[in-house]
């Protein structure tokens, strides 16, 4: 996937035992993002797959002065990215959890 | 710890905190 200069993670083991995720996400790489944004700093939120979206998460962010509205799409992008990822893994290898 | 801020938005909760040097260094 395009790089977008942010990192998201799990912040938690995923015990695929609920639809809930424990994520973090933080910037990698600055020259990436066109607004302002907190370096330094990781951000660790709660993601249910069945009931959020990334566009959602991000728009929060947004609203909460993390990042700057031009950058809410690589944001969610890069949740949705994780996201997608996590549900493969989950789909894959049940056992992986 | 006085580090880690938390935020609270629209129901959804943020807790700011640190990179963990060991991250920074990766990238």
């Amino acid at each position: 996937a395009e790089d977008t200069g942010l990192r998201v993670e799990l912040a938690e083991e995923d015990d695929c035992s609920n639809s809930s995720l424990a994520l973090r996400l933080w910037v990698e790489d600055p020259k990436k993002l066109k607004g302002k944004h907190k370096d330094n700093e990781a951000i660790e939120f709660s993601f249910n797959l069945e009931t959020d979206t990334p566009e959602e998460v991000a728009y929060e962010m947004v609203k909460s002065g993390f990042f700057h509205e031009s950058d809410s799409k690589a944001v969610a992008k890069s949740i949705r990215d994780r996201v997608t990822l996590i549900k493969k893994t989950r789909e894959k290898k049940p056992a992986g959890c | 710890s006085s580090l880690t801020q938390v935020v609270h938005s629209a129901g959804r909760r943020f807790i700011v905190s640190p990179v963990p040097e060991s991250r920074l260094r990766e990238s």
